[in-house]
């Protein structure tokens, strides 16, 4: 079709805007259209979006007049929502769109000749891992349009060390041409700009190429190992010393071997084994533990990784069958025993630290099959010494129970979706953990001189990694302070002292206005409510509530769209009636429907398929 | 590059240079009892003179080794690597950076100095001069070495045994600002001259003028043997 025309409607314009300063990343995703028919038309929007991303804003223009989104309480925004979901009058979403994305769709009735445009904007702070920064869109237009531009600007004031960008469908020369990358010195830029003749399937056709990942990928110049930025009282202060050797590791893998694992998922973890103990290192230390209704270990202690240890252990590998139920209590108890043990023997180096990595694919059912009992028991056994790390291989699981009891032992979750590369995310998981530089880091300044601080002691600092921290000066016209990042290598204790000059800091930074002005202070409230939302998936009664204001207080202020807040955009000519909504879903949302009635009500899944496009737009994004 | 040896006892100093090609690595302190020493490779200056008479030489690497702990570090002009038997951390003089353990400590003042103690008594300090780009050069301290053996050994090792010297006639020099005196020192009558060096501990971009005499040719006659005596194949 000419044009990119489609139904009467041309989308004339799509474009991804990204400006990246010092990690925290501000998109803004356009689509222009019109409706060249005779009659309304009902006009769609999609945009994918990392789940790590918080929206900010989402706006409609309707023949020039402009809607904007008011940030709510969730609750507040609720009444409203769930009056119009009960007339089945929703039409914007947010959901849970494969393994790091959320897909937002809204759509509008648009009247004959009339023009909209949809922006949506939302931030994220880029986390590094494997030694890169990755920047992550999905592209799948759904026509041929006019102007389709990914623009993004990067400014880094250590300087970039490395930038690149790569699409998954760009296949040719043809497609290839349209996208340019550069860097020099604090400033990248990335452009991927196709005409409508490159982003044809075929010469003749009418479908778009565009159709995948379009990923950013970039590291900035580490001369420093800590480098701290201050703009408008705010700082933040990112740490990620290189050259170190790598702590030796004491872990235990603790696998479920129940029936449900029968099949690809047990081959999948065999082949994942199998790969991991080629990556351990000699002075390492192993074991594993297998369990279903029973426990069986490998060996009665940890072993060295020496060559003849993993050729042994990759026989037992091989071995491992599917079989009973799960018993999740005793055999993670059993890990637990056998690390305390070999660190009260002084079987493993002194200079080490433990880990435990759990895989299971269902919930207990044999044993102690409470959650809350299991993580009771978990955590007064652990007693904060060593780290717990949680793999959920599926979804039929309570991801929620791995979470926290992974969070309350200074570990973390994953879940490992099941599809053909399992065996690769496992890997991939282990990759990310197996080479710690520096355990128990914390990093400290003068009390009197910040205060508002993020996270500032971490368990490990891990290889291609980044602590970042950040907190808001106590007086703006202080002139300097001192931070000290302390941890524990392989060898030696480590003090990082970085003596900060506020003043150069600030005059760092004047070309900041490249990007846009207040990012530290936004990435400082990004990183808050991040950390404050975890903090509360595991907090009680009222730490929780205490947890849960603060962090609606800076949503709220921050206008960020969060799982305690909402964003709607009302046409005020409008009655409450006509409106439409997206949400936001957590992890929460991907585990079994059947185990949570609640969510069953929730609008992602409840409305869409009652969906009724509204004849004027009320529009409504919301977090889960 | 110059070298001071302070005498306490005495209330002064001699100096002396070592002029060697560049790529040259020379024995600083041998301590064969606590397994301690430090090497040091010469740099010649950013002008490129083949008269040796003019041409100026540094140390631009320093090897520290310490052979009881299986301790070694390299420190450049660019960076600092230690060694815990084969395993390397590597620093840079852009850290402020305290590396603890067992009877060690190495702090790296950002791009001033690193102080490098081996339990209490034996302390050395290393002062990265910065000069210009690719030509900056080390400056080596011994703050302390009393817990050093009196076998102790190398171009500064050597002193840290106490000496005596004695100097009389002192008289006009070629210099009028500079007067000679003649030295007895280690048995050997010595003409010396009178003046002066830079201590850079404290204040690494003026320093602190230390007055001292100066022994000519490589140091003849106050150091054990020739410069060349000191000459080692590698830096670790």
């Amino acid at each position: 079709l000419p044009e990119g025309l489609v139904d009467g409607i041309e989308v004339y314009s799509t474009k991804i805007n990204s400006k990246v300063t010092s990690r925290f990343a501000h998109n803004v995703i356009t689509t222009r259209a019109v409706n060249h028919a005779e009659e309304a038309k009902e006009i769609f929007f999609d945009a994918e979006l990392p789940k790590t991303g918080f929206i900010t804003n989402f706006t409609l223009t309707i023949d020039g007049v402009t809607y904007p989104g008011n940030i709510k309480e969730k609750e507040v925004a609720k009444k409203q929502y769930e009056k119009a979901v009960s007339q089945g009058k929703t039409a914007g979403l947010v959901k849970a769109s494969g393994r790091k994305l959320e897909k937002f769709t809204v759509s509008v009735n648009v009247a004959a000749g009339s023009k909209v445009t949809f922006e949506l904007t939302y931030e994220e702070l880029l986390k590094r891992n494997k030694g890169k920064y990755e920047m992550y869109l999905k592209i799948q237009p759904k026509q041929l349009v006019k102007h389709f531009e990914i623009d993004v600007h990067i400014f880094e004031p250590q300087g970039i060390s490395t930038l690149d960008a790569e699409a998954s469908f760009i296949t040719n020369d043809l497609l290839g041409s349209a996208l340019t990358k550069s860097f020099s010195g604090q400033k990248g830029h990335v452009s991927f700009k196709p005409s409508l003749d490159q982003q044809r399937s075929c010469p003749t056709c009418t479908d778009s190429l565009l159709n995948g990942d379009f990923t950013v990928t970039y590291d900035v110049n580490r001369e420093s190992p800590g480098d701290v930025q201050i703009v408008n009282g705010y700082f933040v202060h990112f740490f990620a010393p290189q050259g170190l050797p790598v702590v030796p590791k004491n872990v235990v893998f603790v696998i479920d071997v129940s029936g449900s694992m029968s099949g690809r998922k047990i081959q999948q973890t065999r082949d994942a084994l199998l790969k991991i103990l080629e990556d351990v290192k000699k002075d390492d230390y192993l074991n594993f533990i297998l369990f279903s209704g029973y426990v069986t270990t490998w060996k009665d202690q940890l072993v060295q990784a020496t060559p003849e240890n993993l050729q042994e252990a990759k026989t037992f590998v091989k071995s491992i069958r599917d079989q009973g139920s799960t018993n999740i209590n005793d055999a993670l108890l059993r890990a637990i025993h056998m690390l305390n043990k070999a660190q009260e023997e002084h079987r493993v180096p002194e200079r080490s630290t433990s880990i435990i990595i759990m895989l299971t694919d269902g919930d207990a059912n044999t044993g102690e099959s409470r959650p809350e009992k299991i993580r009771e028991n978990v955590r007064n056994a652990i007693e904060g010494k060593f780290s717990l790390y949680n793999l959920g291989f599926g979804r039929n699981l309570d991801y929620s129970f791995l979470e926290s009891m992974a969070l309350e032992n200074q570990g973390l979750a994953r879940r490992i979706y099941e599809d053909s590369d399992a065996d690769l995310q496992l890997q991939g998981f282990y990759e990310e953990v197996a080479n710690p530089l520096l355990t128990s880091v914390k990093v400290e300044y003068p009390d009197n001189a910040i205060q508002d601080l993020t996270q500032n002691s971490y368990q490990h600092f891990y290889d291609g990694s980044e602590i970042v921290v950040a907190g808001r000066l106590v007086d703006e016209d202080m002139n300097n302070f001192k931070a000290d990042v302390k941890g524990h290598g392989a060898l030696s204790d480590l003090v990082y002292t970085k003596e900060v000059d506020v003043k150069e800091a600030e005059k760092a930074l004047k070309e900041q206005d490249y990007i846009f002005g207040n990012f530290i202070e936004r990435l400082w409230a990004y990183l808050t409510i991040e950390q404050l939302l975890e903090k509360r998936k595991n907090a009680q009664s009222e730490e929780k509530e205490n947890l849960t204001a603060q962090a609606l207080d800076l949503s709220l202020k921050y206008h960020f769209v969060t799982p305690l807040t909402s964003m709607v955009v009302t046409k005020p000519e409008d009655n409450e009636n006509q409106m439409a909504f997206a949400d936001k879903p957590g992890e929460d949302a991907e585990g079994k429907p059947s185990q949570h009635p609640a969510r069953s009500a929730t609008p992602s899944t409840a409305y869409q398929v009652r969906y009724q496009p509204p004849q004027n737009p009320y529009y409504y994004v919301d977090g889960d | 590059p110059h070298f001071i040896i302070q005498v306490p006892e005495k209330d002064d100093a001699i100096c002396f240079n070592i002029d060697e090609d560049p790529g040259t690595v020379l024995s600083l302190i041998q301590d064969p009892v606590t397994g301690l020493s430090v090497n040091g490779q010469i740099i010649g200056d950013k002008r490129d003179s083949s008269n040796s008479n003019t041409r100026k030489t540094y140390f631009g690497k320093l090897g520290i080794t310490n052979a009881q702990m299986d301790f070694r570090i390299e420190v450049t002009t660019e960076k600092i690597t230690l060694w815990n038997g084969v395993v390397p951390t590597t620093l840079s003089w852009l850290d402020t950076v305290t590396v603890t353990q067992d009877g060690l400590s190495v702090t790296i003042n950002r791009k001033k100095n690193m102080v490098i103690s081996f339990g209490r008594g034996v302390t050395f300090v290393v002062v990265l001069h910065r000069v210009w780009k690719k030509h900056d050069f080390l400056g080596f301290y011994v703050v302390d070495s009393h817990r050093m053996s009196a076998q102790t050994h190398g171009l500064l090792g050597q002193f840290f045994h106490p000496f005596d010297f004695e100097v009389s006639d002192v008289h006009p020099g070629s210099d009028p600002t500079k007067p000679d005196a003649i030295m007895v020192v280690k048995n050997h009558q010595l003409t010396v001259t009178r003046g002066s060096q830079k201590d850079y501990r404290k204040d690494t971009s003026v320093g602190m003028k230390v007055n001292c005499w100066f022994v000519h040719n490589n140091g003849e006659g106050l150091i054990d043997g020739v410069h060349t005596d000191y000459i080692v194949s590698n830096l670790l």
